[in-house]
């Protein structure tokens, strides 16, 4: 969905 | 060897409820202070994650870390065989297990069923969530806020939720039309009307209801839920498991204009 943020963008991965 | 006893088995079985339809395979991960779980949708837009202390279990032994990796679905199938009185116990005494044994107990302990799920091998692709000093708290019925969202989402598939000192706004905007719901802080004694904000800074952030929606189904395992808001944060939605632990959802925000 174009205009939905995804997590990767807030939060590293581990 | 891993052994877990939980007196109230129906926990585990509205967990896995509220869980099943964001998330398709989970790896939980057993230690000495608990278990923990934490997975993602397929689109990478929700988390959901779950922490259950080892002292909120009648029996709990974890003599070394182990992860078990678990597909929902058949997770569900089995579960569905425990009565909502039973106890579940979950043990393996491998150290790789390969599959993971479910013992269902009813109330006089005359009638024991044993299972034995096949487990699976799933890359984590785990995130680490720092702990974060949400400027905007709100505490409310989580049936209220269920409510919200499913009534909401017949207008519009986002919501934007914006804080302020004294209230917090949902609104809607759609093709048929636009609507808000505003609800304001009441310190009443009825747990279906309390609403406690703790506004540090008011923020407006605006979230897509489907997922919402999907997080409400957890509503059967705490009547009160928690919204944690900062701005250009992911909301985390929070229901708290009497003395056992946590449930805890992730969103990303959609993008403003």
């Amino acid at each position: 969905v174009e205009d939905q943020f995804n997590l990767a963008k807030f939060y590293e991965e581990v | 060897m891993f052994e877990a006893k939980l007196q109230q088995g129906v926990i585990f079985k509205k967990i896995v409820d509220a869980i099943k339809d964001l998330v398709k395979s989970v790896n939980i991960d057993a230690s000495t202070s608990g278990l923990s779980m934490q997975a993602m949708d397929s689109a990478h837009v929700a988390l959901v994650s779950l922490k259950l202390n080892e002292n909120g279990f009648k029996d709990y032994r974890c003599d070394r870390p182990i992860t078990l990796g678990l597909s929902i679905e058949n997770l569900s199938k089995i579960l569905k065989c425990a009565g909502n009185d039973d106890t579940i116990t979950l043990q393996t005494d491998e150290e790789e297990p390969s599959s993971l044994k479910f013992f269902f107990e009813n109330q006089q302990a005359s009638k024991i069923s044993e299972f034995s799920l096949n487990l699976m091998s799933l890359d984590s692709e785990s995130l680490g969530i720092p702990d974060t000093d949400y400027s905007s708290v709100i505490q409310m019925s989580s049936a209220e806020f269920s409510r919200i969202c499913k009534e909401l989402s017949s207008i519009s598939e986002t919501v934007e939720i914006e804080t302020s000192k004294e209230s917090v706004k949902f609104s809607v905007q759609g093709d048929i039309g636009a609507g808000s719901i505003t609800v304001k802080n009441n310190q009443s004694d009825k747990d279906v009307d309390r609403v406690d904000l703790q506004i540090d800074q008011p923020v407006k952030l605006t979230f897509a209801l489907r997922y919402l929606n999907m997080f409400n189904k957890a509503v059967s395992l705490s009547s009160t839920v928690s919204l944690n808001m900062s701005e250009e944060n992911p909301l985390m939605v929070e229901y708290k498991i009497d003395d056992l632990g946590s449930l805890r959802f992730y969103l990303a925000p959609k993008i403003s204009d």
